[in-house]
């Protein structure tokens, strides 16, 4: 089930219980965690000082061209509504059909202060 | 802390809601 709509900003990482209580189910739904690539910085043609980003990431597949341009759509409306930004990948092959890999991250969240003795 | 890009509960929520958006629609 999802977590209400988050208010304020900016928006605090996950917390090590919100991570176990979500993540792991997504997990179970075929998403990933994965790295923005110095590769993918420099095509965006960011600054080398730009941070790393972790993002949650999922491909869809689609029978067809016309569901799976349907779900662009939802995928726009839902971004709209919830006020997210919106980026995508297409023209991938997941299980031989036509693929959407939708990566999802917050630019600007709060990272938790490191401990003092932390590296 | 300083702001810089990380997983958040928006996002989890972000996701969640996709994947029931989706849910009719994939194959």
């Amino acid at each position: 089930e999802a977590p209400p709509p988050v208010k304020g900003w900016p928006t605090p990482w996950l917390t090590q219980d919100e991570f176990n209580h979500y993540m792991l189910p997504l997990y179970e739904h075929n998403w990933r965690t994965t790295i923005e690539t110095q590769k993918q910085i420099q095509a965006e043609g960011t600054q080398s000082t730009h941070a790393l980003g972790t993002f949650l990431e999922k491909t869809f597949a689609f029978d067809d061209s016309r569901s799976c341009f349907a779900a662009l759509q939802s995928i726009h409306e839902l971004c709209e509504k919830e006020k997210h930004h919106c980026e995508w990948t297409g023209g991938g092959r997941l299980d031989g059909k036509n693929a959407v890999t939708i990566p999802v991250c917050t630019h600007t969240a709060m990272r938790p202060e490191w401990p003092e003795d932390g590296s | 802390g300083r702001k810089v890009p990380g997983i958040t509960l928006r996002d989890v929520r972000f996701a969640i809601l996709l994947d029931q958006t989706l849910a009719c629609q994939v194959s």
